[in-house]
């Protein structure tokens, strides 16, 4: 049975795509069978995963309107070693069309059902903001990851992001908890960095993951080659702390 | 006459607040009467200037659909010595409900008519999308600052930007043109941000400022005083750097 999971922050330049990437490989490298959908019309997650956004037969965007069912977009065999659901900024079209539809919220948790059994993990990637496509992630996930930057805006934003989870548990996700907060970018020479990630155990405690993401060049690098950061340099810091993350998520699926 | 300026990119993350407030700041500290208007839902230019955007009496909210004129929402005398129009969460439902009224792209235009006589520098902090918030911004200003990480997802995201840019331009906002491309968040010392440094320079010419910012702490902590950098630590690289793009901005008065 699997674990879908959203990554949501809409706070702008957290680390979301990077941690979508990221924990799909090394879930992946861990033996699971992982799907990412591509959520944000950015479609960063795309392009990070070695495919290009401007050659896609369907896209994310064709199944929230309906037209193809998820299997039709979902790639696979690709070097990242995870299937992928793609996306491009036709996504952006749809968002303003969701708006008027009955079912708007639930399309993407409708378009999972018939493909989530061939899965154990499905990550969705989600843009920077609160809405009806992130929406969507929210109501088909049963689990949250923050990626959370240790600095001011991203904290002052958080209980913004709670209430948004708060108020889809409690009206179309009953089952939708927060798996865990991720300090990413992280640079622990920084005292105002120190002092957030002090607020987030304080505020958080045990939702913080002990895993954390260290300020790391090869993370930035890595997309430009399409290849998540384990393919492209496996020793390096942000490799590691994402194999160490992904373990974490492993360790946790029978408590959370 | 004032310069109306939006500060623009999809991008999530790349400076866009960071921007606005410090170069309003600079603006007003070299005798210009500047407004900052906070166009994105996260608030987060409101918190930086120094206001509580949970106690606000109206915001860009209330002006976008037309409730309260724009002057009725700015906030004078604020410790940053330049003027605010303020927002918070509430914009969120604003961009929904836009979508179904006729003239939507043009209500921020409208409002500024009324109050551009009163300032030299008008600058828009938008969100992290290409929505009708971002969309208002750009009709309603003469001139584009795209504040630029220099990494590969920003510069994958600025073609996108460009086209949108363009797109306006020859429908709605015929005066619109591109102030610059602004370098943030650099480091000379790492390979890829010279890289993509370089292609900026190859593909935009003149229109990347000379000024940059470079990764400076102090710009970081600033917003969590509530104040700009310039006013949190006068002589930080960051606040010399915004100072140096205020000249430089002045300079293309009478150029661009
Ligand atoms: N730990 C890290 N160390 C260094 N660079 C990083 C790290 N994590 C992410 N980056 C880089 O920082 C930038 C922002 O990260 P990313 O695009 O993943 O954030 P995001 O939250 O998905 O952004 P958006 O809000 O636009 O969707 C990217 O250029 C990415 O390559
Ligand atoms: N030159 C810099 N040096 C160090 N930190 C910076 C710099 N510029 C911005 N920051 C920090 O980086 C983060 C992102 O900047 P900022 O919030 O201004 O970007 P943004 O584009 O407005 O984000 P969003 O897309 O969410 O609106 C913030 O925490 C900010 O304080
Ligand atoms: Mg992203
Ligand atoms: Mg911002």
């Amino acid at each position: 049975m699997s674990r879908i999971i959203a990554i949501t922050n809409q706070k702008g330049g957290v680390g979301k795509t990077t941690t979508a990437i990221n924990l799909a490989a090394s879930l992946a490298s861990l033996e699971r069978k992982v799907l990412l959908i591509d959520l944000d019309p950015q479609g960063n997650a795309t392009m990070g995963s070695g495919l290009d956004k401007a050659e896609l037969l369907y896209s994310t965007c064709d199944v929230m309107l309906d037209q193809v069912a998820l299997t039709d977009t979902i790639i696979s065999g690709l070097p990242c070693a995870y299937d992928l659901a793609p996306t491009n900024a036709d996504l952006t079209a749809a968002e303003v069309e969701l708006t008027t539809l009955t079912d708007r919220e639930c399309r993407l948790r409708n378009a999972i059902q018939n493909i989530r059994d061939q899965y154990d993990y499905i990550l969705i990637d989600t843009p920077p903001s609160l809405n009806m496509l992130t929406l969507n992630a929210l109501v088909a996930a049963e689990a949250v990851i923050v990626p959370m930057q240790c600095e001011y805006f991203a904290l002052e934003g958080l209980s913004a992001l709670m209430t948004t989870i708060e108020g889809v548990r409690s009206t179309l996700n009953p089952s939708l908890k927060i798996d865990g907060l991720l300090r990413t970018m992280f640079d622990g020479r920084n005292n105002l960095a120190n002092d957030v990630s002090a607020q987030l155990d304080e505020h958080f405690g045990r939702l913080v993951y002990r895993a954390y993401i260290p300020r790391n060049v090869r993370l930035a690098e890595a997309p430009s080659y399409g290849l998540p950061v384990m393919h492209y340099d496996k020793g390096s810091r942000g490799a590691r702390a994402y194999l160490a993350l992904a373990q974490e998520v492993l360790a946790q699926e029978f408590h959370r």
